[in-house]
């Protein structure tokens, strides 16, 4: 009779433009509309911050998804070694962040033990040695061009041998469109159960705030080739990028985003905040 | 898929020859939308479509299309057009060495672009060296020393030293060995670091480069507008190297770049060996842009 209640046009295209200039896709942003203008009444619908609540309650809800008792994390498991394999495209961040856990980790008072197993990228085994030495912790490498999978099994030896209680694992970045190094990915995953039991307890998959809506792809992909990730860590916050896309990847895969990279020196790693964060991506 | 969602949306104009304002207007809603999804920022997609509505508004359709492929044709048009040139060459110096810096955000490819571009530069009988400028990142020094030699290519370094420092005494360099092509590469940095930007911009004021190239990762989202305007307003970018373009990114910041800047893509990575560089090619980005 009143015709279908919604939130006005301006109002509907000021947070429309806000959402999509902070990488939430089209999709997503359609999604959150239509679920404000149900949960709302029509006299709060013409209320902006009503609304602009609204909004940011339903993102953090989408966020909060995939937060659960089962996440696994080196404190709420008990198998030793622990394995954590870190994957995602070129460039997203991967060593470095590595880099940061395992300053965190080793400040909590567990050993990690990192593992090169980036075997193909120039200087990549280089980069690594560098950031474990700051970091205090003892690394496994080969040389280049060497096996990736011969690198984890002699890591998850070394921590079977004494050496510490958690692997991580860098792997070389890789566009999830490439069968032949998603296949090798795969493979080192298996090779990482084999003498620690029900390792990998982590995949997390690193992604750049930067990135637009490829980023989901990356996400479906990864997840499928690695039968499932355990999280995401999202790195470059500290740039102007917002990295909105994390909220579609969380509604369609109910991954929780677990660390936050905001700068390039090791202690620059935050612990993920849903509110937060939406408040930033919003602001 | 674009092209059946025009048809759904044009399906009851069978046999008419122009398109009414209305009929447009839906259809650039779906344009609207997938440009979105292919990371087009949104600003940039609204100028875009302004534009292209009042060409389609009472355009007669191409014989032989139905409205729906005359739309795409219209859209692709235009966005070919914005995209820009086809052939741009790197600018050649009249005066050697001719010098090349290459900037951009952390991780979207410069190192490894430097490597391409040296390996085209020798490729054409010119004589390249390659420059360690990032003093911060670990190893980067090596990375770049490792793929010189893979390119049989020498790289200028001097360790930690100053980087400006070390571009400057590279030009040097080249001009006593005969170099013709000094290639920098730089560390990947913030638009927002007012420190790593100074830097960058004294290092233009010393070297006076032929050319600026900015390297851009080819799945940058929305963003894209605020790093390569930056970038563009701080430094000044004679172009754009689209890099990691051998995946399945859209590439929409391609258009964002290019509209907010006007400057070329002058070359797209296409994988992470170092003969996987090419030509841009605005017709290709144009219809990988719509999908
Ligand atoms: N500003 C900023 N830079 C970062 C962050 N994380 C990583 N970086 C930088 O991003 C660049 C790439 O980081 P890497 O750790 O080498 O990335 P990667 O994923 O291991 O790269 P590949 O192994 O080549 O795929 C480096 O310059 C890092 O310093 C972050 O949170 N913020
Ligand atoms: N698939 C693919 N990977 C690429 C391409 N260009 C670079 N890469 C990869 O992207 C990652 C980052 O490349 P780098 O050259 O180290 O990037 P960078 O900009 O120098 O990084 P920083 O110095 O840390 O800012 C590496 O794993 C490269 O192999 C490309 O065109 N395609
Ligand atoms: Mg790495
Ligand atoms: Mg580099």
């Amino acid at each position: 009779f009143l015709g279908a209640k919604k939130m006005s046009p301006e109002l509907l295209e000021e947070l429309e433009e806000a959402l999509i200039l902070a990488d939430v896709g089209f999709d997503t942003v359609e999604k959150i509309v239509a679920k404000v203008n149900e949960d709302l009444q029509r006299k709060e619908l013409s209320r902006p911050d009503v609304v602009k609540n609204s909004v940011k309650e339903a993102i953090v809800e989408i966020l909060s998804s995939g937060v659960t008792p089962n996440v696994p994390s080196i404190e709420n498991t008990k198998q030793r070694p622990y394995v954590s394999l870190i994957v995602g495209v070129n460039g997203t961040g991967k060593t470095t962040t590595i880099a940061k856990l395992a300053h965190r980790y080793k400040q909590m008072r567990f050993t990690p033990i990192l593992a090169a197993a980036d075997t193909f990228r120039a200087a990549a085994i280089e980069q690594l040695t560098i950031w474990a030495e700051r970091a205090g912790v003892d690394i496994i490498a080969h040389k280049e061009g060497g096996s990736p999978a011969a690198v984890v099994f002699d890591a998850v030896a070394a921590a079977n041998s004494g050496k510490g209680e958690m692997v991580i694992v860098d792997t070389a970045g890789r566009l999830h469109t490439k069968k032949n190094l998603m296949a090798e990915l795969a493979k080192i995953r298996r090779v990482a159960a084999t003498n620690a039991e029900g390792a990998p307890h982590e995949i997390l998959l690193v992604l750049d705030a930067t990135s637009g809506q490829n980023a989901i792809s990356q996400a479906r992909q990864f997840s499928e080739w690695l039968e499932g990730l355990t999280g995401i860590v999202l790195t470059k916050i500290d740039g102007t990028a917002k990295g909105g896309v994390v909220v579609t990847i969380a509604d369609e895969l109910s991954l929780p985003i677990l660390f936050l990279g905001t700068g390039e020196k090791i202690e620059d790693l935050v612990r993920f905040d849903a509110r937060a964060f939406v408040n930033a991506l919003i602001e | 898929n674009l092209t059946l969602r025009l048809q759904s949306v044009f399906q009851k104009l069978k046999g008419k020859g122009t398109l009414s304002e209305q009929d447009v207007s839906r259809a650039m809603r779906e344009i609207r939308r997938a440009l979105l999804q292919a990371d087009v920022n949104f600003k940039v997609v609204k100028d875009f479509i302004a534009e292209v509505e009042t060409e389609a508004v009472g355009s007669d359709v191409f014989s032989g299309l139905n409205p729906g492929q005359h739309v795409i044709k219209l859209v692709n048009q235009h966005l070919i057009k914005l995209l820009g040139e086809k052939v741009s060459k790197l600018k050649v110096a009249s005066k050697p060495p001719t010098t090349v810096m290459l900037v951009g955000l952390q991780g979207s490819g410069k190192t490894t672009a430097c490597a391409k571009l040296a390996r085209l530069i020798k490729q054409a009988h010119r004589f390249p060296l390659l420059v360690a400028a990032d003093v911060y990142r670990p190893a980067a020094i090596d990375q770049l020393e490792k793929l010189g030699a893979k390119l049989e290519i020498e790289v200028f370094s001097r360790g930690k030293q100053d980087p400006v420092k070390t571009a400057t005494e590279a030009v040097d360099y080249s001009r006593q060995k005969g170099w013709d092509t000094v290639i920098i590469d730089t560390a990947g940095r913030l638009h927002i670091d007012e420190e790593l930007m100074n830097e960058l911009k004294m290092m233009k004021q010393k070297v006076e480069p032929t050319e600026i190239l900015l390297i851009a990762d080819a799945m940058t989202g929305q963003d894209a507008v605020n790093i390569a305007s930056s970038f563009d307003e701080q430094l000044g970018i004679d172009g754009v190297i689209l890099t990691k373009m051998d995946g399945d990114a859209r590439g929409g910041a391609a258009l964002s770049i290019r509209a907010v800047t006007g400057k070329p893509i002058k070359f797209v990575g296409m994988g992470e060996k170092l003969e996987m560089i090419e030509q841009f090619h605005p017709d290709r980005m144009a219809s990988r842009i719509l999908g």
